[in-house]
């Protein structure tokens, strides 16, 4: 990338193909080159237009569309227990992002309680539950079937009366156009609310870096549903760039807490955006 | 969106008087959007448009009073002959117990599959055994196991540590009760992870599976083809399962990984359900990529 002396379009061309490669999107590369576009014009104005200069504008568009406003906040984990609810698509990773949820504020000092919320799946809360076991905390559950709601009320229930600091919600992986499904996630909101109106005070959606374009609708539906306020991009450790993430930071105005980096507990880092367009941008 | 993008783009050409050269290649630019939209990779849809533009540029199709539609029958036909010629079935015609071997990156729903395509092989008269090669996942073994109470089908976990030796066992318990296929669940794993690409070799060796198949998820991007790609030089898999159909994603990773790996797509998965397994069919694959 970037090996031209000057700035011209076949290097624009360069990282379009770039950016389209690794999953920004058509629309989005072009807002992205855009923005560069006028980054380069101002830069050159002060004579600090070349080209390898571009490749460090092109990183921070990238990283200024992923910080937004939302971002300015951390957590809000200030709640006595605090709620965090887990959600997203079949398979993107989030019973293995709860464990290391679970791992890190756990050796940030919190007392930290699981609820096995995913009551569909073959061995969905036999999995949590052997995370629990391997990270020394305990996990609500129910039978098999059980309403995944009812889980929710328990382990919200059980958290007051233990005095626990953070309560992480699992729940069943569902496609965002499965209507009935995201009415189910919409009920465990509501019913959590009959306990503390501030809960869930956390609403984390868990992205697959392997996602293409049809990340931005899941995000955008999962929102509108369930009031996502974060998100986690699991799978970063393979080869996939997870540029479709950009556009949801940038037009859901959501953003990216953490990523997955393995399927380990202590796979887990704080997003960095600047990290994270530098490794898009190869 | 995505799908009107392309009925107005479709019913625009459609309705076009003679087209230029220019019109064509105009047309053409907003069909490479629509199928990088629709998450076929880069460098396949380059040579895709390529190949079209061929035929578009043709004097068929200036000549033509309909052109517009010559034109759209063209991307069609290029998009479902890319695809694959109609249903491909599964080889298990060598000497019983037939090994299936399912691989694929973390997540893309190999376990499901094999519950799936066990239910499926047992309707057509088959005695599948589902071997459990996952020791990695916690209760990995226990999902095939409860997939297996559900559906009334054998499952196979006995307890050791190499999934090398879980599969060979596996073979001789299909041998010892009378099973003739016999399904080998394994891992999820990064084409990039070396030791664990290395254990489907060996289990490959050890047991020369005449199908391996390759399980992705119906919404992968852009970097589909990678692992496929890495997944087939170690592998020379057979075939390709595509899941999570149901999915309103346009599934453009179909294309992807069947044009540069040259595999048939053998079936998709359309649900959770044991049950929502279907056969491939390319040209309904065509007009959901192509909205
Ligand atoms: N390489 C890698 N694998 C991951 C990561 N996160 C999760 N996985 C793997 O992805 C697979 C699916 O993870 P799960 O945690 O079960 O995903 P899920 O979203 O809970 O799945 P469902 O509950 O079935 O929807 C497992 O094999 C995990 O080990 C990650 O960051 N990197
Ligand atoms: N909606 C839908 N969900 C599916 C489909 N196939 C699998 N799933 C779901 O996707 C998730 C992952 O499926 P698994 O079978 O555990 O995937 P896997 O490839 O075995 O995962 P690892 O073993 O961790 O690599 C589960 O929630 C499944 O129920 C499908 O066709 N449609
Ligand atoms: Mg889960
Ligand atoms: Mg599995």
């Amino acid at each position: 990338l970037s090996s031209h002396p000057r700035i011209d379009e076949d290097l624009y061309a360069e990282l379009e193909e770039a950016l389209l490669t690794a999953d920004v999107g058509v629309q989005t590369a072009e807002d992205i080159l855009q923005a560069l576009r006028d980054k380069v014009r101002r830069a050159s104005a002060m004579s600090d237009d070349n080209a390898a200069n571009v490749r460090a504008l092109l990183g921070e568009v990238i990283a200024e569309m992923m910080a937004p406003a939302a971002r300015e906040n951390g957590l809000n984990l200030s709640a006595r227990p605090a709620v965090i609810l887990v959600v997203g698509v079949n398979g993107s990773g989030k019973t293995t992002t709860i464990a290391k949820l679970a791992r890190k504020f756990q050796q940030d000092g919190r007392r930290v309680l699981l609820a096995a919320g995913d009551t569909f799946r073959a061995a969905a809360s036999e999995q949590l539950s052997m995370w629990g076991d391997r990270l020394g905390l305990p996990v609500i559950s129910q039978g098999a079937g059980a309403d995944p709601a009812a889980v929710a009320f328990d382990a919200l229930q059980a958290a007051k009366a233990r005095g626990v600091d953070l309560l992480i919600i699992d729940t069943a992986g569902r496609l965002h156009n499965k209507a009935n499904l995201m009415q189910e996630l919409s009920k465990i909101g509501r019913v959590l609310k009959k306990l503390d109106a501030d809960a869930p005070h956390e609403v984390l959606l868990v992205l697959d870096a392997n996602t293409g374009q049809n990340m931005v609708q899941q995000a955008r539906v999962f929102q509108d549903i369930s009031g996502v306020t974060g998100l986690v991009v699991a799978k970063l450790d393979g080869t996939a760039k997870g540029g479709a993430v950009i556009s949801v930071c940038h037009e859901l105005n959501l953003p990216v807490r953490f990523i997955g980096l393995g399927e380990k507990m202590d796979d887990l880092d704080e997003f960095d955006p600047e990290a994270f367009a530098r490794v898009l941008l190869g | 969106q995505l799908t009107q993008g392309f009925e107005n783009f479709f019913r625009h050409l459609r309705g076009h008087g003679k087209l230029t050269e220019d019109n064509i290649r105009e047309s053409l630019r907003e069909v490479r959007r629509i199928l990088l939209e629709a998450d076929v990779n880069f460098k396949v849809v380059k040579q895709f448009i390529q190949n079209v533009q061929e035929k578009a540029l043709g004097q068929e199709v200036l000549r033509s009073i309909t052109p517009g539609q010559l034109v759209i029958k063209i991307i069609h036909d290029e998009l479902v002959a890319l695809l694959g010629e109609g249903v491909s079935r599964l080889d298990l015609s060598s000497l019983p117990p037939v090994p299936v071997m399912v691989v694929g990156l973390q997540g893309s729903g190999k376990t499901t599959f094999i519950a799936k395509l066990g239910l499926h092989l047992r309707r057509k008269g088959k005695f599948p055994l589902l071997v459990a090669g996952d020791v990695y996942r916690p209760a990995a073994i226990d999902q095939l196991q409860q997939l297996g109470r559900q559906l009334d089908l054998p499952v196979w976990a006995p307890g050791v540590q190499d999934p090398v030796d879980i599969c060979r066992d596996g073979m001789a318990e299909a041998r010892r009760t009378g099973r003739d296929v016999v399904l080998l669940d394994t891992a999820g794993r990064l084409h990039i992870d070396e030791p664990m690409m290395q254990e489907l070799a060996r289990i490959r060796e050890a047991l020369k599976p005449p199908e391996i198949l390759y399980v992705a998820d119906g919404m992968a991007g852009q970097d589909a083809v990678r692992a496929a790609q890495e997944f087939q030089q170690r592998l020379d898999f057979s075939g390709i399962v595509l899941t999570k159909l149901d999915g309103d994603a346009k599934g453009g990773a179909a294309l992807s990984i069947r044009a540069v790996t040259g595999k048939p797509i053998r079936f998709i998965g359309t649900g959770e359900k044991t049950d929502a397994l279907e056969e491939f069919h390319p040209d309904r694959m065509a007009n959901r990529i192509l909205g």
